[in-house]
């Protein structure tokens, strides 16, 4: 709310059980094409405690754990969560809670469907689960459980993304110019000639040589305000996001013959570059 | 991708050691079977449409 490149949107609330909530994000061109998502951030506002409640508190029940579970709803109505994040709250505690909800946004980005919500499932749960009975977790709540349409301490997701026509690589590289300090992350063609390398001699019959492609050039940083949010994250990098195997055909013997073999070999050929950085969350893959 | 990694990969699916020295005479006699060439060619182009996630 308070800054110009960062994005927030206001969440609805939907249904409440007892300790549980929905909430709905529209995320209509929310994140522009062509950028990466580098964090997802859900902000919760925690409403203060009523004094009186807190006395009649136990002392081992001062916090309650809030869960974030990304709700995905399939074609057939049924549904399922993963959970994206959990964190301690303290009851003696107010104010703006945050949660790392990128995983949540990485899943919703791979359903390919932008006009479909974002639905994130907030519980509540006992610090320590166990058979002694204890409801000091109904304690915590949240702004948006006021007065509907009160306005304040709206769920909010920020998202941080960069734009990949700055940060991101370039497809494949100028042959006519050549790669200097300032080229743009790229892929170079590079051809690997099987027949100049002895130990293939006789050996490996096809292919005679492959374009393995590679590469280089640098990579935009991020602005500093954001590499110092994320202190985890290495430099931006240009590797090989993609790559393809190579098969090859062989000559094999056994038992006195020579016969022809077809091999695959993984992860031979770059088939696209990007900029990435070290250290940062490989993005886990949505299940069919 | 190296000489040297590529030599790996390959010493590695075929569970050698080290490259093999084969005679040229008995190489050169050598014709690739028409099935052979078929699943080299088939794996050709799947390999351009299977994309791995990389480094």
């Amino acid at each position: 709310r308070f800054s110009q490149n960062f994005r927030e949107v206001a969440g609805r609330f939907l249904v409440s059980e007892a300790d549980r909530h929905l909430l709905v994000f529209g995320m209509e061109q929310r994140l522009p094409p062509n950028s990466e998502l580098v964090q997802a951030v859900l902000r919760l506002f925690q409403e203060p405690v009523p004094k009186a409640a807190l006395h009649r508190l136990s002392p081992r029940s001062t916090r309650a754990l809030v869960t974030i579970e990304w709700l995905r709803v399939r074609d057939d109505g049924s549904n399922r969560t993963s959970l994206i994040d959990s964190r301690l709250v303290s009851l003696h505690e107010s104010g703006w809670k945050t949660f790392d909800v990128t995983e949540a946004v990485n899943f919703w980005q791979q359903l390919g469907r932008p006009r479909q919500p974002l639905l994130l499932q907030v519980s509540v749960q006992r610090e320590h689960p166990g058979p002694q009975p204890s409801s000091a977790h109904k304690l915590v709540r949240f702004a948006w459980q006021g007065t509907p349409g009160a306005g304040h301490g709206e769920p909010q997701l920020e998202l941080h993304a960069l734009d990949l026509e700055d940060y991101g690589a370039q497809g494949d590289c100028d042959s006519e110019a050549p790669v200097t300090k300032g080229t743009r992350c790229c892929r170079q063609e590079m051809y690997i000639d099987l027949q100049g390398m002895k130990w293939a001699e006789n050996w490996v019959l096809e292919p005679p040589g492959f374009l393995a492609y590679e590469c280089v050039g640098t990579c935009q940083q991020p602005p500093d305000p954001l590499t110092s949010k994320w202190p985890f994250l290495g430099p931006r990098q240009c590797i090989a996001s993609e790559m393809a195997s190579l098969p090859v055909i062989v000559s094999i013997q056994e038992g006195g013959r020579t016969r022809p073999q077809v091999v695959s070999l993984p992860n031979m050929r770059v088939q696209k570059c990007s900029c990435a950085s070290d250290g940062a969350p490989m993005p886990r893959r949505l299940e069919p | 991708v190296t000489e040297e990694q590529l030599l790996g990969s390959l010493l590695q699916r075929l569970h050698l050691r080290e490259a093999p020295v084969l005679d040229r005479a008995n190489v050169e006699r050598l014709a690739i079977p028409a099935h052979v060439r078929a699943q080299y060619v088939a794996l050709l182009q799947r390999s351009h449409g299977d994309r791995s996630r990389g480094k």
